[in-house]
């Protein structure tokens, strides 16, 4: 199960997206919004952030094992370009989150993954959250309930 | 309010 993660391209958000890709199968792109409305995305290769053209991003030239499905992230106010949303021709199933906050967003993201109880524990140490917090449901916490 | 006002679905198959 391969999923792209589309981020905006700032540094809080592109460190949730490298550690989903360190623990996920992940397509992960970066992408920012100029202000003449001109989209720049940048693909992660592993070890470099590489440049992808609209039209490469839109044959889906630019990968080799294709997605299933497409996890699009957007700050609140902000909405993801149209071109930016995958076509159906290479991915079926596209979700939105629309905020970059980080409780929420670590909240939504575990719940399409469905987060183990390592990984809740594993994002709550990591950005000094509350476990309850970002899984107020005790999603996968056997002593939860 | 719930985070699923942050949630949405664009497409599924």
């Amino acid at each position: 199960e391969v999923t792209l993660v589309m981020v905006p391209r700032d540094e809080a958000s592109l460190q949730k997206g490298l550690d989903l890709a360190n623990r996920y199968p992940t397509l992960l792109l970066s992408y920012k919004i100029g202000a003449r409305g001109e989209v720049s995305l940048h693909g992660w290769a592993g070890s470099e952030w590489v440049n992808v053209t609209p039209e490469k991003y839109k044959t889906g030239e630019f990968f080799r094992n294709g997605p299933n499905s497409a996890l699009l992230i957007e700050e609140p106010g902000m909405p993801i370009p149209e071109s930016l949303v995958p076509p159906v021709d290479w991915v079926e199933s596209v979700y939105k989150i629309s905020t970059t906050d980080t409780r929420p967003l670590l909240h939504l993201i575990g719940q399409y993954y469905d987060f183990d109880y390592k990984d809740w524990k594993w994002f709550a140490n990591r950005y000094g959250m509350d476990m309850a917090s970002i899984n107020p449901e005790g999603l996968n916490i056997a002593w939860y309930h | 309010a719930s985070d699923l006002q942050y949630w949405f679905v664009v497409r599924i198959p």
